[in-house]
């Protein structure tokens, strides 16, 4: 009844007024807060669609938080249930044992009622100085090195810094942290796009509900509708630290995680009306 | 024949269309239904390859008919599987496609306020009983009677290998209000 927090011996994980998730790791020196967002969709030429993204203007806007929290407890894992508003909600968990936090988000139906094309975001903010460096990676192996505002094979100057910076992801974005040796990483169910904006900050796609075609070939705008209403997206995202003075197991336990995400075992279920174990 | 049109299929989704979603909304919805009939096909076959991987050595005949049906659950990702709901025994049978062996928390859609989970070896294991949260309940088109997710560690899966577990409702006549204390 009384607990406010979840996180186990490892985290200490609460919510603040505004539907805030923030992480504070109990064995080292690295905090994060985790918050959902969104880009106005553009409409008017060159407009967001399904094989572009482009944001009205190079601004993030804030999701009002008119919703509530539960915290439950218990001996294999805690969970904080966060109903943001009416289209954004997630729940947070920590299983025991297990070095890692989950996030299962839920976004949709995302709303169309004002005539605003909408691009959920999910941003974790950490206290890591990155210089502007991140990784995805765009293949499911090995990671690719970003720079903010940059191009390996020419000066860029981007007119659309967000669009601009954003990055494929297969499996996993990170970022890290060479004086402090830490690693900040996001392991994705599917493919999403993403970028770090600001250092120390990982920002990934979740869905987009947008009101133009991109005249690029498809014909009709990205509006997906189920039931009649926004379709609804569901997923799941695992936050994990990593100590780059132990890289060999580091980038081991990463790969594993990312597989184990991607690749989880086959559930089969065998329907045993009044039989007993023994003759099960 | 079934495997055939699952290969016809999965041809089918190496579109670039169908791999990144700019294909139209009804082409999409298609693809979708397309996947979900060879997946249901697909299940006669894991079905029968499972009941071939369960005879333990040596032993010739297949499991007795009740344990030889395997159904997947396609609504995980809405938390809903019709067989556990609606039994109140069941077995679970894991299937690990990676190469290492897996350990992993399962989370099994629920109707009761009890369960018991053994392993193959009648062991009782360790489980929570956790609220679906409200928003996943209420997403339009989730017909499911769940409202609870069963919560266990399978441990050590082998690899392209699989575990077993028996579960049972406890205290079957349990009512269905969601109390605090769950």
């Amino acid at each position: 009844e009384t607990a406010t927090s979840i996180g186990g011996d490892l985290y200490d994980i609460s919510v603040d007024d505004s539907g805030k998730v923030t992480i504070e790791w109990k064995t080292k020196n690295m905090k994060v807060s985790q918050g959902f967002n969104y880009y106005k969709g553009e409409k008017r030429f060159r407009p967001s669609g399904a094989y572009v993204f482009r944001p009205l203007e190079s601004v993030m806007h804030n999701l009002e938080f008119t919703g509530s929290h539960e915290v439950y407890r218990g001996p294999l894992v805690e969970e904080l249930h966060i109903i943001i508003n009416k289209f954004v909600s997630q729940t947070v968990r920590v299983y025991k044992g297990e070095k890692r936090i989950e996030f299962d988000w839920v976004v949709g139906p995302i709303p169309i009622e004002d005539h605003i094309a909408r691009e959920v975001v999910t941003r974790y903010s950490s206290n890591l100085a990155s210089d502007g460096v991140f990784y995805t990676d765009s293949n499911g192996r090995e990671m690719i090195k970003r720079v903010r505002y940059f191009r390996p094979t020419w000066n860029v100057d981007l007119a659309e810094p967000i669009a601009g910076n954003y990055y494929p992801i297969t499996t996993k974005i990170s970022l890290q942290d060479t004086k402090k040796k830490l690693r900040m990483s996001v392991l994705t169910d599917r493919a999403q796009g993403g970028t770090s904006m600001r250092d120390g900050e990982l920002e990934v796609m979740l869905h987009r509900r947008l009101l133009v075609d991109d005249s690029l070939g498809v014909g009709e705008p990205l509006n997906e509708v189920a039931f009649g209403q926004g379709l609804i997206a569901r997923g799941v995202h695992y936050l994990i630290d990593s100590d780059l003075q132990d890289l060999e197991n580091t980038v081991l336990h990463e790969k594993s995680l990312a597989q184990s995400l991607a690749l989880k075992p086959w559930l089969l279920v065998t329907p045993v009306h009044h039989s007993t174990f023994e003759q099960w | 024949e079934d495997l055939q049109l699952f290969r016809e299929v999965m041809g089918v989704m190496q579109h670039h269309d169908a791999v990144t979603g700019t294909e139209k909304q009804h082409v999409a919805d298609d693809y979708a239904k397309l996947l979900y009939e060879v997946m249901v096909k697909g299940e006669k076959i894991t079905s029968s390859a499972m009941s071939e991987l369960l005879k333990s050595p040596g032993e010739r005949k297949e499991p007795t008919e009740p344990f030889r049906e395997f159904r997947s659950c396609l609504l995980l990702n809405i938390s809903s599987c019709e067989p556990t709901e609606n039994s109140k025994s069941f077995g679970v049978t894991l299937y690990n496609a990676r190469s290492h062996r897996v350990s992993t928390y399962v989370r099994i859609p629920v109707k009761g306020k009890a369960y018991i989970v053994k392993d193959q070896l009648g062991n009782e294991l360790s489980t929570q009983l956790l609220p679906i949260p409200l928003p996943v309940r209420h997403i339009a088109g989730r017909h499911s009677n769940a409202t609870r997710e069963l919560v266990f560690h399978a441990v050590d899966i082998p690899p392209l290998g699989h575990q077993s577990y028996y579960i049972d409702e406890k205290g079957a006549n349990s009512t269905d209000e969601l109390t605090k204390a769950d």
